[in-house]
């Protein structure tokens, strides 16, 4: 399975649609302080699922609707994808692309697609299971993170064993 | 179940002391279940890490680039067991000096990089150096967020 | 007592004001007591921050980055108003840019050096830069520190 | 008033005597990862009379005690000074030099020095009262910690005002 490619609109700083195409190996991403970097990471979890707003660095999910500049508009609605290779059939579906979106309305209302078709949050959880594609503990490290490991406690570390088992 | 913890958890401790010897050039480590609780599924866990050289100290006592390294060496042997198709890492260099850097990005390369794709987001330039596709993103119009399409060289000139 | 705090209060805050305009090059913030405590020696504080040409959001939308000039903005205020004989800051600049380093670097020479001492520990040949005694540490023999005599050329080879 | 010396024997990673001069201005200290930089500011700390081992990254007091390597035997007690030059007498003493000395042994037992004779920490305590000296939030910024006053609640940010207070 290869993540194939992000896309993203009002999401965050990213007022514009922008795209980012992945290869296998390694993909960089660099730039000065606040340029938007870690908003990609934000965007990454919040198309799986992520349920919290602290956990993508808001206090309420509409934080991740771009909300305007000195010159720009805030916008109406955030929305992202991730696009999947399904070359070796690890996800439960017939497709050997899979895209997953989602939006967010600032009226709160929020949806989810599988290639274009609209789907639960159910459904998009039950498409990673088990795949090791998810918000589990060890495949995303956030900034300043990297300790949080050793600064927890003995039972809070459980958490990244229990996901490899 | 417990059988199933238990394989993984050996697993994990045995690829552990295996990355942490690669990425300290040395020294010994250790996971462990804590002997106070009978339920291994409920029992904490207590990591011990101990730089070549050094004595077996608490792992509060470790400098912050030497607990990144411990961390990483932990990250990679839970990768080896059950490795994730992606894996982003945002800017986890930050406290790293140049050979520590340059440890780290090596381990990446020769073990983890055949089986997983890595987004790594950085300010140094070594880490650059091991990137098959490099995306610049800047704020020309502030407050915006915009792709650029970057080289290695002229970024090198721009990072630390 | 009262009036102490809120006159220190009030001056923490214009400082803060020019502060962070000189580190962020623009844009506003604010430092303001919790409206809904009637009593000001219990009231929270909360903190505004908005980085030029960009909307007043909460401080946790800020980056990695500009929430560290954002901190060094406040504390070079409360100093402004009560500085300290020494300030001991240890890689405060890990998260910062280039561009970040050169402005926190100028403004700590410009306005502070001359009413306290900084000691300050980096990996960051820019910081280095503005040293004017400049103390190595290594360990040789491992486990074991060991103070040692650089000049500012060989060291900017050995850092980021 | 002005820091002139840090001397440390037996601190932490500092097994031998090691002496630190300080002038007027900024002081570098550079070095590879785990070299002994960060315990450097843990004597600093130390020296003014933190009690808490937690706060010098120990589980107990002890820890600050050098205690081996893999060819060195450990020792016995650690000791750290740090010497000012009391040249407009801000500190309430008729020196115009101040050394303030601690000392830990293995037994747990802990002495204070101002300079050369023995005192309490009540002392030390004292004599830095209302100089902007000491275990304050804002003089010493640990590693990691810069952004501990922007995640702090709001109760928590009171107390760097209340110090410049
Ligand atoms: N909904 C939103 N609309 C517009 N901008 C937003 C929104 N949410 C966050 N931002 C902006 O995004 C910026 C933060 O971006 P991000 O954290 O990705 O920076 P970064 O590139 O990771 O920087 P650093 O190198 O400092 O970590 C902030 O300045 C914040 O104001
Ligand atoms: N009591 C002690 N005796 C001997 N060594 C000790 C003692 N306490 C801590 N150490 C050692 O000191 C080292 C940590 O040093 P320190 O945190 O100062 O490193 P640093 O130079 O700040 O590194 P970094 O750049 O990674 O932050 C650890 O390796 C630890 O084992
Ligand atoms: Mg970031
Ligand atoms: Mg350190």
């Amino acid at each position: 399975m290869l993540l194939k490619k992000l896309e993203m609109c009002g999401f965050k700083s990213f007022a514009d649609k922008t795209e980012f195409d992945f290869q296998s190996g390694v993909t960089a991403f660099v730039g000065p302080n606040g340029c938007g970097k870690s908003n990609v990471v934000d965007a990454v979890r919040w198309i799986l699922g992520e349920q919290s707003a602290k956990a993508v660095r808001g206090t309420q999910m509409a934080d991740v609707i771009f909300n305007g500049t000195a010159s720009r508009r805030s916008l109406g609605f955030a929305e992202a994808s991730l696009t999947f290779l399904n070359d070796r059939g690890i996800l439960p579906v017939e497709y050997t692309e899979v895209c997953v979106t989602r939006r967010l309305y600032r009226s709160g209302e929020s949806e989810y697609f599988l290639n274009r078709q609209p789907c639960r949050l159910r459904d998009i959880r039950t498409l990673f299971m088990d795949t090791g594609v998810g918000l589990d503990t060890y495949s995303i490290i956030e900034q300043g993170k990297v300790d949080k490991f050793i600064q927890s406690n003995s039972k809070e570390r459980r958490a990244i064993f229990e996901e490899a088992a | 179940s417990r059988e199933k913890f238990m394989q993984t958890f050996e697993e994990v401790r045995k690829n552990f002391q295996e990355t942490f010897r690669r990425l300290f050039g040395g020294g010994r480590c250790d996971v462990m279940l804590d002997p106070e609780e009978p339920d291994v599924l409920e029992a904490g866990i207590e990591v011990l890490a101990c730089p070549p050289g050094k004595e077996l100290r608490s792992i509060t006592l470790l400098s912050g680039g030497e607990k990144t390294m411990t961390t990483i060496a932990l990250l990679f042997a839970v990768f080896r067991s059950k490795p994730s198709p992606f894996c982003i890492l945002d800017e986890v260099d930050a406290a790293l000096d140049e050979a520590n850097i340059d440890r780290f990005t090596q381990l990446l390369v020769d073990e983890f990089v055949k089986d997983s794709q890595f987004i790594i987001i950085t300010h140094s330039k070594r880490t650059v150096g091991i990137a098959e596709i490099l995306y610049g993103i800047t704020m020309q119009e502030k407050g915006v967020s915009k792709k650029v399409a970057v080289k290695v060289e002229d970024v090198t000139n721009m990072l630390n």
